[in-house]
Parts: structure tokens; C-alpha cells; sequence
């Protein structure tokens, strides 16, 4: 563990409480894709497949649960709660994610490190987890009002992966054989679908103005 | 070990 992969986490627990803490408190999910959530909850629920067979440490135990339980219930609150569902718009929410679903399973299939169900299984989520956001940067575009907190949700889910990819120069350098181009390109390509809403982010926060993304 | 090693990150 490195304080660039610690770092990584918090961040990426952070953006799961924010979103948690926005649908609990104000009960609303406005400006918030389900279909980003449930390609997250996917993301988990195949990438965290060995949570029972292969022990590493409490710490890796308990984050895989928090982060399997919070984003289905992510998901259940969007979908369910009587509450939340009614300021889903899903008329804005079309991003037809199911395309994004089946071309990384057939390249994770193709390109995998090891061909076995729980190497597929997890190269898949890696796939998925770095187009996962697509439809909530689609949603952000046509919402034109984003509010602080899904905007801050946005930009630790896309912090916690840079922090990653320095996770992954460093244990490059410090742990010989750590080469893992599948994980690093993913990561990579993930982090570069937010570069814009960076840009945007940082601006709106250096002129101090609401934030907006050009439509 | 190396594959159990490569699965130690979230």
C-alpha cells in the first residue's frame, strides 16, 4: 500500500458518500444517471468476485464490501425509494449503457492477462469501469444546472482514478514485475474521459461561478 | 503468487 493508493481510495470513498449523502439527505437524485450507477454496481459485483476466496487484508475486505453494498444501494434508491425515483429524469438518463456492456466483455475476453473465468471476469470490470461514467457525462451536458454536489461527485470519481495511475508509475518503479499494461491503459483511458469536465471543474471553481459544461 | 499479488488493488 502507497499513500498514492490510499489516497486513491478515500477519494473514491468519498465520491460514493457524497452521492449516498446527497440521495439520503435531500432525497433526491436529480442530475444523477442510474445507468452510470448500475454499471458501477456491475463493475463491482464482477471485479469483486474472489471477496470470499482470496483474503489480502481487512482493509481490502471491508472496502470491497463498502463499496459493493453502497453502490446497490445506489442503484435501489434511484430505482425504488418512493421518494428519490421521482426526480430521476429518465427521459434525460438516455445513454443506452447496454452498448458499453457487451464490446468490453468481448475485449476482455480477447484481452485478457489469463483466460479464466475470475481474470475475464475482472478484466471485463476494468473495461466497464472506465466508460461506466459516460452516461453521467452525457446527463451533465444536458442538465444545464449541475449542483455542487453532483459535481463533486463527478470530480472525486475522477480524482480517485489519477490517483491510481500515480499508484500504479510508483509501484512501477518500487516493485520489480509490476507491469500491468491492461490495468494501467483502462485506468488511463478512464481518467482522460474526465479531462474536460476537469477543465470545466477547475474553471468554474477559479472564477468562483456556477458550474456549466458547454452543451 | 504473482496472479494473487495483482489482485491486491480495489
Amino acid at each position: 500500500m502507497n499513500i498514492f493508493r490510499l489516497a486513491g481510495d478515500m477519494t473514491h470513498l468519498a465520491s460514493v458518500l457524497v452521492l449516498l449523502l446527497k440521495i439520503h439527505t435531500i432525497k433526491s437524485c436529480a442530475g444523477i444517471s442510474l445507468k452510470t450507477q448500475e454499471l458501477y454496481a456491475l463493475v463491482f459485483a464482477t471485479r469483486y468476485l474472489d471477496l470470499f476466496t482470496d483474503y489480502i487484508s481487512l482493509y481490502n475486505t471491508l472496502m470491497k464490501l463498502i463499496f459493493l453494498v453502497s453502490s446497490f444501494s445506489i442503484v435501489w434508491y434511484i430505482r425504488h425509494h418512493k421518494i428519490v425515483r421521482r426526480s430521476y429524469d429518465k427521459d434525460q438518463d438516455t445513454f443506452r449503457h447496454y452498448f458499453l456492456v457487451l464490446p468490453c466483455f468481448l475485449l476482455a475476453l480477447v484481452i485478457n492477462e489469463k483466460f479464466t473465468v475470475k481474470e475475464i471476469m475482472w478484466t471485463f470490470s476494468l473495461y466497464l469501469e472506465a466508460v461506466a461514467i459516460l452516461p453521467q457525462l452525457v446527463l451533465l451536458q444536458r442538465t444545464r444546472n449541475i449542483d455542487n454536489l453532483t459535481g463533486q461527485y463527478v470530480f472525486l470519481l475522477g480524482a480517485y482514478r489519477s490517483l491510481y495511475i500515480l499508484n500504479w508509475i510508483y509501484r512501477y518503479f518500487t516493485e520489480p514485475h509490476y507491469v500491468h499494461w491492461i490495468t494501467w491503459i483502462s485506468g488511463l483511458v478512464q481518467t482522460l474521459l474526465y479531462a474536460d469536465f476537469f477543465y470545466y471543474y477547475f474553471q468554474s471553481w477559479k472564477n468562483n461561478v456556477k458550474l456549466e459544461l458547454p452543451a | 503468487m504473482e496472479t494473487f499479488l495483482y489482485h491486491d488493488e480495489l
